[in-house]
């Protein structure tokens, strides 16, 4: 999956991929003063006889709101909500709004999930879809958070760390083989990293076609940019 | 309109007459058409009317046999109706149509070489807002027609000052067909295309007619009110002009849920910072936003000096949305905002504050409990503050909003969601913005006169009138006399009205070929509305007793009103029996759902898809 960070002081965006193989979990966000946590599950393209596809995306999305006892399972099927004892399942096919207290939930027939929490962080979960019978891709989900500055100071996760901000400074812009791709070099929280200019699409407004976001692009599994290494991130399960 | 599929049915004329007496305006279209084929055709007629008015009347005359409509209770009409339907036929007639409109539809079988002719009157009494008053026809023939005609005739015993017609489908060659008149009290305004005209091109058989066409006047103010006695009903009009303006202590609630994301917040924004342009510096104002919470922009009410409102416009630039619907709370950080502001008097005395609420939603965390926010409501502002309501989008829950406002000596209005969201608010604000008194009362003769109509008001806008209408019950009173006290900008203003009984009732008897019982009619439509908003608002007890009142009226002057049902009966070909059909008023609530097509289950507040959204912080996608 892409994770693009905007960084709206600089007016700009640095970007990295993770690459993990099918059935990791991987974490986003974890608050534990909130008690909110957010697990992806990856899953890859349909690749015969490739038992590691070097693509990978988000086919599950875990959310767990330990204080109101609430779990969301969000799948390109649809989306389960377990609070409680009370186990709800909602389908893509149809718009739906569940308010219960402490949060609400809103399903956009094929299109998003939108689940606003009391705190006043927001969620929207972008549904993928390729036609029935695509013989290489598989539906998957696109992950989005608005409000992030309402996380505390303890957040976390391959996201949450970048919620109240990040400094760096990009320096000795210079060309490449692609004109369009100059490399860069950034320092970032004590390294001092290679990084390239690029873009990504961002499909929480338009789903149809997206709409780019120029951003730095950093190697290797976001290293040097992520605290840790990537495989930090990576949880026994999505609850 | 009235079509059919074919060419065979020969629209012959298209008749809408309209006479406006005291702003009473009293409306019959007539369309007459005739069967040229060798088998039957059914015929479809379609009048768009305003949803303030009251259908009175509605005939048809088949080959010489007239099939009238009969207003009834509604529970009796439905009966009636009911009998039909079990046998699988018919429909309701009215349905809602547009934002002022609402559809009358009627569909029959015309024999071959039949003639048939439709009537339809309704009554409505025109509101004047930001100084004129406006009447509006739709026009929508969807056939050339042999003689088309719109005749108005305006009699305003306080005489015209200016009058205005035009058409949303007018062009060059249409515009000279359109004759405004108007000497003294009397205006007459006429459209009437030859078929030729109606052509939307030279040797088209289609009609450029398709629109609508109004009709602006407004009246002579000499004295700050008028006046009129008909038959034994009074109506007094009441609109003072040139009063210096009541500086004003606006509160915006503004909903920021989630539910706003894309055109809505955006809209609103652009509403709010077009507002806020029209800001006059003797004001104060502060916003109250919510989601799940409540955020106050300035701890108290500020001056709208220039360096404020580049602030305010900057704090509104910067809203996005979020999180849920928090209304209680809202509503109660507002109030208790003006409860401050007026304790520590850091507002003027003598100044009008109000609170103008937005919100797309239903309430969906704190309260929730509808009636418990609008008793929360009441108690806090207790008579003090207006409060308006502006419903964004179908999935408001309007019934909820308007008993809100209703109570809080203010009013709801719904907000379309389409791509004059913005000027539908700015357009609702300027009808707030320029309050030139307050706690205004009318008072008449207690022993000489029955059945007023409310006479108290919280406050008068300029370009607006407020109009109170009542009975004499004096066959001895000579001289009526009105004593009207309000709260001006700079001290308590006095005004006192009179009218001659006698001499005005011979006066207006010139004025009777038009309708007599004019006057009566007016007062009577009045009643009814108020009847029915104080029914919104009404505790239960008191519902039983109102809805009672104004049931009879409704049926004493035939109006087609939420309480009322018009059986309309029309000939069933094959059987040979009759079929019943049924015409309704439509009010808010229903019409909400008349036009969701939502077929979903859908909790709480409504969300359509995302069109504009502000960037969010961080993502992780893939493509």
């Amino acid at each position: 999956p892409h994770f693009i960070i905007r960084v709206p002081e600089k007016e700009d965006a640095l970007c990295f991929n993770i690459q993990e193989t099918p059935g990791a979990v991987l974490n986003l966000i974890s608050d534990p003063e909130l008690g909110i946590a957010v697990n992806g599950e990856l899953i890859g393209k349909k690749e015969p006889g490739n038992v590691a596809p070097t693509e990978t995306y988000f086919g599950k999305i875990g959310i767990v709101i330990t204080k109101l006892d609430v779990r969301l399972e969000v799948t390109a099927q649809g989306v389960t909500v377990l609070s409680g004892a009370r186990n709800v399942a909602l389908t893509w096919q149809e718009d739906v709004t569940l308010t219960e207290e402490g949060f609400n939930l809103q399903v956009n027939k094929m299109e998003n999930a939108l689940l606003s929490m009391g705190d006043g962080a927001t969620f929207i979960i972008v549904l993928h879809q390729f036609r029935k019978g695509d013989p290489l891709h598989r539906d998957f989900l696109g992950f989005y958070t608005l409000d992030s500055h309402r996380f505390s100071e303890r957040v976390h996760g391959l996201l949450g760390q970048f919620f109240h901000g990040v400094d760096y400074e990009i320096s000795n812009i210079h060309k490449t083989a692609d004109p369009e791709k100059p490399d860069a070099s950034m320092r970032v929280k004590d390294s001092l990293l290679t990084v390239t200019r690029g873009w990504q699409k961002d499909y929480s407004k338009d789903l149809q076609s997206g709409s780019r976001v120029q951003c730095w692009f950093v190697h290797n599994n976001g290293q040097g940019l992520i605290d840790g290494t990537h495989t930090d991130y990576i949880v026994p399960d999505l609850f | 309109s009235l079509h059919d599929p074919s060419d065979d049915i020969e629209i012959y004329s298209v008749n809408i007459q309209s006479q406006i007496t005291s702003r009473f305006a009293h409306n019959v279209i007539t369309s007459r058409a005739v069967n040229r084929a060798d088998q039957s055709r059914e015929v479809s007629f379609d009048v768009d009317l305003p949803k303030t008015a009251f259908i009175t009347n509605f005939t048809m005359v088949i080959d010489g046999v007239t099939y009238p409509g009969v207003i009834k209770e509604k529970e009796a009409a439905k009966k009636q109706y009911e009998k039909a339907v079990s046998r699988g036929q018919s429909a309701g007639l009215v349905r809602a149509s547009g934002r002022k409109t609402e559809k009358f539809t009627v569909s029959v079988n015309v024999a071959p070489q039949s003639k048939i002719t439709f009537e339809l009157i309704y009554e409505e009494l025109l509101k004047r807002n930001l100084g004129k008053y406006e009447m509006f026809i739709k026009v929508r023939p969807k056939k050339l027609v042999q003689s088309f005609q719109i005749d108005v005739d305006i009699n305003e015993p306080q005489g015209i000052s200016f009058l205005d017609a035009q058409g949303t489908f007018m062009t060059n060659d249409l515009l000279p067909l359109v004759h405004k008149s108007f000497s003294g009290e009397k205006g007459h305004v006429s459209f009437k295309p030859t078929i030729d005209q109606q052509r939307s091109c030279s040797n088209c058989s289609t009609t450029q007619l398709d629109g609508d066409f109004t009709v602006t006047y407004d009246v002579n103010r000499e004295t700050p009110g008028n006046i009129q006695v008909v038959n034994g009903y009074f109506v007094h009009f009441f609109a003072p002009s040139k009063l210096k303006e009541v500086p004003k202590n606006i509160i915006f609630i503004i909903d920021r849920s989630i539910s706003m994301i894309g055109l809505k917040m955006q809209q609103t924004k652009e509403a709010l910072l077009k507002i806020l342009d029209d800001v006059k510096e003797h004001d104060h104002f502060n916003f109250v936003i919510f989601d799940w919470g409540v955020e106050i922009w300035e701890q108290s009410l500020v001056k709208a000096t220039p360096e404020n409102l580049n602030r305010a416009k900057e704090y509104v630039r910067n809203l996005y949305p979020k999180g849920w619907t928090n209304i209680n709370d809202a509503l109660l950080s507002a109030i208790s905002l003006l409860d401050q502001a007026h304790d520590a008097r850091s507002v003027p005395k003598r100044s009008a504050s109000l609170i103008i609420f937005m919100t797309d939603g239903q309430p969906s965390t704190g309260e929730r409990n509808l009636d418990k926010i609008q008793e929360n409501a009441r108690n806090a502002i207790r008579g003090k503050y207006s409060l308006y309501s502006l419903g964004f989008g179908v999935g408001v829950d309007y019934p909820f909003l308007e008993k809100l406002s209703l109570e809080n000596s203010g009013v709801a209005r719904r907000i379309y969601e389409e791509s004059d969201a913005a000027l539908q608010m700015e357009g609702f604000y300027d009808e707030v913005a320029n309050p030139t008194l307050m706690d205004i009362e009318l008072q008449y003769p207690e022993n000489a006169i029955s059945d007023v109509t409310q006479n108290k008001f919280k406050h008068y806008f300029d370009g607006s009138e407020i109009v109170v209408a009542g009975r004499i019950t004096d066959n001895d009173l000579n001289w009526l006399t009105a004593d009207v006290t309000a709260e001006g900008e700079e001290d308590t203003l006095n005004y006192t009205h009179s009218a001659k009984v006698q001499e005005e009732s011979e006066a207006v008897e010139q004025q009777q070929y038009i309708f007599g019982d004019f006057t009566e009619r007016l007062w009577a439509y009045l009643t009814i509305q108020q009847l029915l908003e104080k029914r919104i608002s009404a505790p239960a007890n008191e519902k039983g007793n109102l809805t009672a009142r104004a049931l009879a009226l409704s049926l004493k002057y035939q109006f087609v009103t939420p309480l009322t049902s018009m059986v309309v009966t029309k000939p069933e070909e094959k059987t040979g029996e009759e079929e019943a059909m049924i015409a309704d008023k439509f009010v808010e609530g229903q019409e909400s759902q008349a036009q969701s097509s939502y077929s979903a289950p859908r909790v709480g507040s409504s969300y359509s898809a995302p069109r504009y959204s502000p960037p969010p912080t961080s993502f992780v996608d893939s493509d």
